[in-house]
């Protein structure tokens, strides 16, 4: 088609579209190549603050990278979530295609998968990303995404424990009827 | 989040995603980026698709498969992109979300959802160097 080779990306990154363009037409890479020369590109840039490290902290200050490199050819499916302490997501991504038969690689796992596959280990914290977690502390941790626990996560920070009524209401369904002879 | 497509010159074709999920995504939790289908959608002979925007909204609907699957059906892109995001728009009217997909001609589009424009980028050789385009949402 006259229309190809061709790299299209969400937002005005266009380092990143240059990036993966070059990769397809002086290097000579395929389109996995691009696609991660060009996310590569805004994960080390940090592109509007919403890819790369030093995003959003979790509730431990942490912050963690999710990341997915597809072919069209499905031969390979190999995103990774949650990844902490290693900055090159998408990179962990292709090495998780190139060097396992996995899918989903998540959290710790994915962490110790690139420490094996050699990626750097470091934190992923920013001066910006720990202020605002100190924040976020003394804002006693509002906002936050805890339901049904006490202390009230509304007014206050965790560790959280399940509200007893919760319990009592799974206690009440297990007992309502259900029994050996009618239940495999 | 960054979504990506890219298709080379023998039309194989490769999306990807990577975010820190800064403003959507539950912090230290999963979003959508990382889970086929939702973040982003390649199949060869059909085109790509990638999302940006609510995920944690967006994710319950694929819309990248979505997309893919009408342009494999043979749907122009821009058609596709708003018949994925329409079930979404249905049920989460206040939500805001962002696509951009590619038929594996190399024709392609965008659409979104609670922003006034949405800004993407194209290298082609219709283009001499990298374009910023825009939507209206």
């Amino acid at each position: 088609s006259q229309y190809l080779p061709i790299v299209i990306n969400t937002w005005f990154v266009s380092n990143a579209t240059n990036a993966a363009w070059e990769e397809l037409t002086v290097h000579g890479g395929s389109a996995v190549d691009a696609v991660v020369a060009g996310c590569s590109q805004c994960e080390a840039s940090q592109c509007r603050g919403t890819v790369g490290f030093g995003g959003d902290p979790d509730e431990n200050g942490e912050t963690t990278l999710d990341a997915m490199i597809m072919d069209g050819y499905f031969d390979s499916l190999p995103p990774v979530a949650a990844l902490r302490m290693v900055k090159p997501a998408i990179a962990v991504a292709r090495a998780v295609m190139d060097y396992t038969e996995h899918t989903l690689l998540v959290g710790d796992q994915a962490s110790l998968f690139a420490k094996d596959m050699g990626f750097t280990v470091e934190t992923l914290t920013t001066n910006k990303s720990y202020i605002d977690w100190k924040n976020w502390i003394d804002n006693k941790c509002q906002p936050n995404f805890r339901q049904n626990v006490i202390p009230n996560p509304k007014t206050s920070c965790g560790p959280y424990k399940p509200k007893e009524r919760i319990e009592q209401h799974l206690n009440n369904r297990m007992n309502f009827g259900i029994s050996p002879n009618n239940h495999d | 989040t960054i979504g990506m497509i890219a298709i080379d010159k023998n039309g194989n074709i490769s999306a990807g995603t990577s975010t820190n999920g800064l403003s959507h995504k539950v912090p230290g939790r999963v979003g959508d980026s990382p889970l086929m289908g939702a973040g982003s959608y390649a199949m060869n002979g059909a085109g790509g698709a990638a999302c940006t925007g609510d995920g944690d909204i967006m994710m319950r609907f694929l819309p990248s498969f979505q997309a893919v699957m009408m342009m494999k059906s043979g749907m122009e892109p821009s058609l596709a992109l708003k018949a994925a995001m329409a079930p979404i728009i249905q049920y989460y009217p206040s939500f805001f979300g962002a696509m951009i997909a590619v038929s594996s001609n190399g024709t392609f589009a965008a659409v979104c959802h609670g922003y006034k424009t949405f800004p993407f980028c194209v290298a082609s050789p219709s283009f001499h160097e990298v374009k910023v385009l825009k939507v209206q949402c």
